[in-house]
């Protein structure tokens, strides 16, 4: 898997 | 969200506020290591980056500049303000051997090989060893106050929180981000040690906790 992922985390 | 993020994030937040509270109040950073607060600072710094290019909600905005602003604001405290009280002696991790291989790790081991990208994933690694300097600092004196280990035992406990968080995402948003759970396991398994400590001393009624 070689994505980036939603930073919706702090 | 979820509960557990939740009071992930609540429990972050009381661990920071403690300790800068504590060293508001005793006028004293003592015990305390400067350099864990700088690898923080740092932590926050590189992994809040994206407040400048993406919007999330209110509640992350937010979050993310008080982390930012309190974290900067203890490093002040430590360095500054209260400097003369700042056990400097105590304080020698060697930090260059957690930031430059975490820094390497970072450019080999990411999502997307990108600035932004490449920063945030130097800021997950970077977090789960920040607290080495610290942990570091008191198997030197033997000993630690009561309030610091409030501050280690909640922030032990906010990363603990996102592990429960991250099997609850996955399960039920099929979500998952594998350079954060590695990282936050790292990171949780690091406390393990002092939350045993933590329970065991505690209850026994001393008020300090003496890791030998």
């Amino acid at each position: 898997c070689h994505r980036t992922t939603v930073k919706d985390e702090l | 969200m979820n509960i557990f993020r939740l009071t992930g994030d609540l429990s972050h937040l009381a661990a920071i506020i403690i300790l800068l509270l504590k060293i508001w109040k005793t006028r004293s950073c003592a015990g305390i290591s400067g350099k864990s607060q700088v690898l923080f600072a740092l932590v926050f710094t590189t992994r809040y980056l994206d407040l400048l290019t993406s919007f999330i909600s209110l509640y992350n905005t937010t979050m993310k500049i008080i982390y930012i602003g309190c974290a900067y604001a203890t490093v002040y405290l430590i360095y500054m303000k209260f400097k003369a009280t700042y056990d400097g002696n105590h304080d020698t991790f060697r930090v260059e051997f957690l930031v430059v291989p975490v820094g390497g790790l970072a450019f080999l081991v990411n999502h997307d090989f990108s600035p932004l990208e490449i920063l945030w994933t130097f800021s997950i690694y970077l977090e789960s060893v920040a607290i080495l300097p610290q942990l570091f600092m008191i198997s030197k004196t033997g000993e630690a106050e009561t309030i610091t280990t409030h501050y280690l035992f909640f922030l032990g406990l906010y990363r603990a929180l996102y592990l429960i968080n991250w099997i609850w995402r996955f399960y039920f948003e099929g979500f998952f981000d594998m350079i954060a759970i590695v990282a936050g396991v790292v990171q949780t398994i690091l406390y393990c040690d002092f939350f045993y400590l933590y329970v065991t001393k505690g209850e026994s009624g001393s008020n300090k906790i003496n890791p030998a």
